[in-house]
């Protein structure tokens, strides 16, 4: 028996748009120590990996780890009939091939049951390596999405480079470049505004902005997001999904031919 | 001009 209630479930609700325009179709994990997933595009450029603790959820009990292969646009079609302070609460028997979701309004005169087929999936799953990173940037994750907004315009790559300085996003085009500096300031007054930068060795990386863009849907799950970049590896993008896990984006670079 | 990267070329499979 799987069962996971989560008070906050909107929470849930941003993990899934956090997801859906990456992944069709994943396997969520569950274990006694929470649910899991980890995915690739299907390009296999970029690779998602979501942690939900156990110990965030108000429920949970895991008799036996569970792969439940779930169709993404189904799951979201799904949680679009939550509603945004709903309580949700997600069952499964050990053998069956259906999720159960509830979702309890606020004051519990509404309670909404739905299933969801599960399928059957072969999911090729990746060893990510625990490494130390050359450069670590954390900045508001409103301003992430800005600029990977604002430089889509321009081209379709992006090269960040980020030195003791600062982080510089640069894109060029047919029609011409643009340029984003940020600068470390540590005074800001709410955590979330603040930019820091951790570095060190200098590192300069392209990246397909279309990526980074799918990765910002993930924006209204933290106030800030991190950067972690080395030469010539995969970039990772990290939300904190509130003290429960986190939302981790790897992007592989573009590199010379 | 730049090529695109598989993430697959970075991590090891499971």
């Amino acid at each position: 028996m799987f069962e996971a209630r989560l008070v906050q479930g909107s929470l849930l609700k941003k993990v899934q748009e956090a997801l859906k325009d990456i992944v069709q179709e994943a396997s969520w994990d569950c274990t006694s120590s929470g649910l899991s997933l980890q995915a690739m595009d299907g390009s296999h450029v970029s690779l998602v990996q979501l942690t939900l603790r156990a110990d965030g959820f108000e429920k949970y009990r895991c008799d036996r780890n569970l792969a439940m292969g779930i169709n993404m646009g189904s799951m979201s079609k799904i949680l679009k009939c939550a509603g945004n302070d709903d309580v949700i609460t997600l069952k499964a028997e050990d053998t069956s091939d259906r999720l159960e979701l509830m979702f309890e309004s606020p004051k519990g005169e509404k309670i909404s049951n739905y299933e969801m087929k599960l399928m059957d999936l072969d999911c090729e799953q990746l060893g990510i390596p625990d490494q130390e990173y050359s450069c670590s940037i954390k900045m508001p994750s409103h301003e992430f999405a800005r600029i990977c907004r604002d430089l889509s315009q321009i081209g379709e790559c992006v090269v960040i480079t980020c030195t003791k300085d600062g982080v510089q996003f640069s894109a060029k085009g047919d029609m011409g470049s643009g340029t984003v500096k940020m600068s470390q300031n540590l005074g800001a007054e709410k955590e979330d505004d603040q930019v820091t930068i951790e570095m060190t060795e200098p590192v300069q990386l392209t990246f397909a902005i279309k990526y980074l863009n799918m990765f910002t849907k993930a924006t209204s799950l933290s106030g800030s997001v991190c950067l972690s970049m080395s030469n010539d590896v995969p970039l990772v993008v990290e939300y904190k999904v509130e003290d429960m896990g986190h939302i981790k984006y790897f992007l592989a670079p573009k590199i010379e031919d | 001009k730049n090529k695109q990267a598989s993430i697959m070329g970075f991590f090891s499979k499971k």
